[in-house]
This record gives C-alpha cells, sequence and structure tokens, in this order.
C-alpha cells in the first residue's frame, strides 16, 4: 500500500458514495447514465469473484464488499426506486459496442486463460471504458449537474491516482501488470477533455455546459 | 512481473 494507491481508493469510494448520495437527496437520478452504472455492477462483480477465492486483507475485503454494494444500490435507485426520473432518451450508447469487443479482447490477450482471470481482465477492460456513456450523455444534453461533475471528476483522479501507484510500485516493488497499466491509461485518457473542463469552469464556480 | 491470480488491487 503507498499514498497513490490509497488516496486513489478513496477518491473511488467518494465517487461512489457522491452519486448515491445526489441521487438519494434530490430523489431523482436525472442527468446520470443508467447504462454506465450497470457496466460498473458488472465490472465490480467480475473482478471481486476472488472474495470467494482468495484473501489478501481485511482492507481489501471491505473496500471490495463496499464498492459492489453501493454499484448494486446505485442501480436499483436508477432502475427500480427512482426509475420515473431515469432519463432513458437521452441515454442511447450502445453497451454492446463495448461489451462484445471488450469480452473478446479478454479472451485473447490475458495473463492466464482461465476462468476467474478471464473474467478479472474482462472487468478491467470494461472499467476502462464503462464511462463513456455517461459521457456521451453529458455531450448529448450538453450540461451537467456540478454534483454530477464532482462525480465525474472523483471517478476519473482514481485511476490517475493508480497510475502513480504503478510507476511506484514498479521502482519499489518491481511489480508490473501491463493489462492494468494500458487500460488505466486508456481509462484516464478518455477523462482528459472533462478534467480540463472542469477544472477551467466548475472550479471557477460555473456550471458545465458545452456550447451547443 | 505479473504474479497471476495475485490480484491486490481494487
Amino acid at each position: 500500500m503507498n499514498i497513490f494507491r490509497l488516496t486513489g481508493d478513496l477518491s473511488h469510494l467518494a465517487a461512489i458514495i457522491i452519486l448515491l448520495l445526489k441521487i438519494w437527496k434530490s430523489r431523482s437520478c436525472a442527468g446520470i447514465s443508467g447504462k454506465s452504472q450497470i457496466l460498473f455492477a458488472i465490472v465490480f462483480t467480475a473482478r471481486y469473484l476472488d472474495l470467494l477465492t482468495s484473501f489478501i486483507s481485511v482492507y481489501n475485503t471491505s473496500m471490495k464488499v463496499i464498492y459492489i454494494g453501493c454499484a448494486y444500490a446505485t442501480v436499483y435507485l436508477i432502475y427500480a426506486k427512482f426509475r420515473a426520473t431515469y432519463d432513458g432518451n437521452h441515454d442511447s450508447f450502445r453497451v454492446e459496442f463495448l461489451v462484445v469487443p471488450v469480452g473478446g479482447l479478454a479472451v485473447l490477450i490475458n495473463h492466464t486463460f482461465s476462468p476467474l482471470e478471464i473474467l478479472w481482465t474482462f472487468s478491467i477492460y470494461l472499467e476502462s471504458v464503462a464511462i463513456l456513456p455517461q459521457l456521451f450523455m453529458i455531450s448529448k444534453t450538453g450540461e451537467a449537474e456540478t454534483i454530477t461533475t464532482h462525480y465525474l471528476f472523483c471517478l476519473g483522479m482514481y485511476r490517475t491516482l493508480y497510475l502513480f501507484n504503478w510507476v511506484w510500485r514498479f521502482y519499489f516493488e518491481g511489480f508490473f501488470d501491463m493489462i492494468a497499466i494500458v487500460a488505466g491509461l486508456v481509462q484516464t485518457v478518455l477523462y482528459c477533455d472533462f478534467f480540463y473542463l472542469y477544472v477551467t469552469k466548475v472550479l471557477k464556480g460555473k456550471k458545465l455546459s458545452l456550447p451547443a | 512481473g505479473m504474479r497471476v491470480d495475485e490480484h491486490d488491487e481494487l
């Protein structure tokens, strides 16, 4: 454990909780892509199956359980409890264009050709692109609530901090995982445009709105 | 390199 990994995990946790609280307090999931949230639930489920096979630490297990629980709670709020507020018309990204190629890639490029390992790889690849339906939705509506941008910032920062963690682990532990590193780079790059808007607009007190 | 089946990150 190093500071980048810890702050990355906490940033991830903050993102998940910000989103849950936003939906719960406003009793609405307007502006939130249910498709991205389903993809994240799939990501956590596929990746954390090792909860059943190996134990790493109390921290590791607790975080995994919290992430999975929150992911399903979020999906439940969007598609069941506050379904009436879900903006399905603007959530029109075709997720099969992500899931199918990513599934194929996981079968082709993995560390070990075993079911659990392929599912882990699938989850890493899928996570890197899972935010695309959300970003697509924002580009379609041309705006995002400020609280939604805080969510996206924390979520994007988490993988960015992990990149520093991987540099750290390579130098001090000789550890590197090429699949996670490449996917993490892709994931971070996808947020760059958003990071720019967040810093230049939201942090200066303006609402995030895109030119028509 | 990678220690297979020992993914200790989240």
